[in-house]
């Protein structure tokens, strides 16, 4: 059911990435780049068709001081609902899981519990409280996440988590679905002296109008 | 569907950190569009670790914390625009800039309002310079502005210019758009509507025939 972090850049190309021109140094990696990060990809069963990486997990080794946009959208999916409650409640935060296959939106009240379920796992899994952890989800407008090939891949998830580029890119594929590419990026630079580094992954192709606050 | 991480190891206040993001956002990946569907998912987390040791950025008008903002619209815009290039049948990604408006605001609406465009968006893969449809879609952006300001260029050629069309090279202009085709390459579209400070940027992508085989193809 699971395919090793380092193949999942395989299967699709990574992006080209048009950075603004600025006092920034583009490095290698994605969101491992940063100090305190690892990140892994692997599939777990979730998707329709093929094999492409469907699970990604970002976890951080401290308490993350946490952020988060969401979709306007008046049917936000369970995933967005949750994340907003627990924001609402923590401003830290330690672990980002995300799949792709299903979307887990429209899905009612079943689907609110698919995430609670999948966020009470992992944080046991991670030793951290459930309030630490955020869920993403992406794939078909619909159906609810398959919850036990999901849950069932935890385990081996977490021993894929890495501070390489390999764990970057891994995740970074991990939570595609009609993308062509993958896509991913990290800078450095200094304030004050200090060398800061940034990075992120995101997803996206279609369905693609946003309005986040 | 959008989403997306963001990590730092920039040491930075709780409340400072949540401002800076949706600045951040609003510059970058809610001034994308594909297909104007806003979806039920669009998420970003951005987590800042505070391990690199770096002082502790509280105050949103400090040089650090114009700094930090500076290079998260970077990140966040390098990855929004690869969003956009990689839109469902994309031949190209399309920039649009908007000056001369009163605000950011306004700037980014009209920006915004023409990479929208869907029959910008076609003629722009039948490789037409249509200034018309441009003009059109800034015009009902629902910014106000004085239609006798506007100028319109499509990479260095000036389409309109003080609200009147212009005699342009067309097949010149046609063939910057099928290049930029070709290449999957960046049509860029630069639209002033004045002499306002205001400034913005937006970023879709032209519209094929292959967007409706996908969608045609992708159940709910």
């Amino acid at each position: 059911m699971s395919s090793v972090a380092n193949e999942a850049a395989t299967f699709i190309p990574a992006a080209p990435i048009f950075l603004p021109q600025g006092p920034w140094k583009q490095i290698a990696g994605g969101v491992t780049a940063a100090e305190g990060f690892k990140a892994a990809g692997m599939y777990g069963g979730l998707r329709a068709l093929g094999q492409k990486p469907d699970l990604a997990l970002v976890t951080c080794d401290v308490d993350a001081v946490a952020a988060g946009t969401f979709t306007k959208n008046v049917v936000a999916a369970a995933p967005v609902l949750y994340c907003k409650s627990v924001l609402e409640k923590s401003k830290t935060a330690r672990a980002v899981l995300i799949n792709a296959g299903q979307a887990n939106a429209a899905t009612g009240d079943a689907g609110y519990q698919d995430v609670i379920d999948c966020s009470n796992a992992l944080s046991k899994l991670l030793q951290v409280s459930p309030d630490e952890i955020l869920i993403e989800s992406t794939g078909v407008i619909g159906q609810r996440i398959k919850k036990e090939p999901l849950l069932n891949s935890l385990p081996k998830l977490i021993s894929l988590l890495s501070t390489s580029v390999e764990g970057a890119d891994a995740a970074s594929v991990a939570i595609t679905t009609t993308d062509l590419v993958s896509k991913s990026v990290a800078v450095e630079f200094e304030v004050g002296g200090t060398r800061i580094r940034i990075g992120g992954m995101a997803k996206g192709s279609g369905m693609i109008h946003p309005n986040m606050g | 569907t959008l989403l997306g991480v963001i990590t730092t190891d920039a040491l930075v206040d709780a409340d400072a950190w949540r401002k800076m993001v949706q600045i951040a956002v609003n510059r970058s990946f809610n001034q994308i569009t594909v297909d104007g569907d806003t979806s039920t998912n669009d998420t970003i987390v951005a987590l800042a670790s505070g391990l690199s040791g770096s002082n502790k950025i509280s105050a949103l008008h400090s040089p650090e914390a114009k700094q930090l903002q500076a290079c998260l619209d970077a990140v966040m815009q390098g990855l929004a625009k690869s969003i956009a290039w990689d839109g469902e049948g994309a031949t190209c990604l399309i920039e649009v800039s908007v000056t001369g408006a009163s605000s950011e605001a306004e700037a980014a609406k009209i920006a915004r309002s023409v990479a929208s465009s869907s029959l910008t968006k076609a003629a722009i893969y039948g490789r037409d310079p249509n200034w018309g449809r441009i003009a059109c879609a800034a015009g009902y952006a629902g910014i106000p502005f004085d239609s006798n300001a506007l100028r319109i260029a499509l990479g260095d050629i000036l389409l309109m210019d003080g609200g009147q069309p212009l005699s342009f090279d067309r097949s010149a202009a046609s063939n910057y758009l099928k290049e930029a085709g070709d290449a999957h390459g960046t049509v860029k579209i630069q639209i002033s509507i004045g002499d306002g400070p205001g400034t913005g940027v937006a970023w879709g992508c032209d519209l094929s025939y292959d967007y409706v085989k996908i969608n045609a193809e992708y159940t709910t």
